[in-house]
């Protein structure tokens, strides 16, 4: 499945 | 998390307590655009929705509390402190932010990296981020007087992005699959957005004269 994109950044 | 990335953080972290620093001590918001502090402040909001239901790190948590939870307070103390509120240079922020955020929305309505609520308000957010400063450069054109605290505050909040950058490069190298094209456009406007301030800030801090950006 699409991986989400997982914000990691301020 | 690299050194650039947490230096960009600390720098913007210093930022905001320079901020907060010169409305506590001087209780006057004189040259600060209210403009620029609000759309701070819905950039906070709309990027930081992941904040109670994904847990990052505690470093992230508390940071985003941070900076959502000051740049309301700025925004408070420069609507409704009864003495600050006073101080704001309300005729000479006259930059029509609405259009910022018009502008914002529609990009982040064409240019997401996929189209969920989420997705589509941390693009807005970006893309926001990158043009909330206009209100504030404006601000200090008009206003001739820049105090220092004023001045310091823009400088790092300039910095913080630009160490940012130097993050994107980092970690577009040491890891495979990161691109993220969205906020390295929006983050190389933003930054150079800054680039004229930085000048004149230079100049004024090499000739040890009160900073003045022409008009």
């Amino acid at each position: 499945e699409v991986e989400e994109t997982a914000h990691d950044e301020l | 998390m690299n050194v650039f990335r947490f230096a960009g953080d600390m720098t913007h972290l210093f930022s905001v307590l320079v901020l907060l620093l010169k409305i506590y001590a001087t209780k006057s918001c004189s040259g600060i655009s209210l403009k620029t502090q609000e759309l701070y402040a819905l950039v906070f909001l709309t990027r930081y929705l992941d904040l109670l239901t994904d847990f990052i790190s505690l470093y992230n948590t508390v940071m985003k509390l941070v900076f959502i939870s000051s740049s309301l307070a700025i925004v408070w103390c420069m609507r409704a402190h009864p003495v600050v509120r006073r101080t704001y240079d309300k005729d000479q922020d006259t930059f029509r932010h609405y259009t910022l955020v018009a502008g914002s929305l529609v990009l982040a309505l064409l240019f997401h990296d996929r189209f969920t609520i989420r997705e589509v308000c941390w693009a807005f957010s970006i893309y926001l981020e990158a043009v909330a400063i206009l209100p504030q450069l404006v601000l200090l054109q008009r206003s001739r007087n820049v105090d220092n605290l004023t001045g310091q505050y823009v400088f790092f909040l300039g910095a913080y992005r630009a160490f940012y950058i130097l993050n994107w490069i980092y970690r577009y190298f040491t890891e495979q699959h990161f691109s993220r094209w969205i906020p390295w456009i929006a983050g190389l406007v933003q930054t150079g957005l800054y680039a004229d301030f930085f000048y004149y800030y230079y100049l004024s801090w090499k000739n040890n004269v009160k900073l003045q950006l022409p008009a």
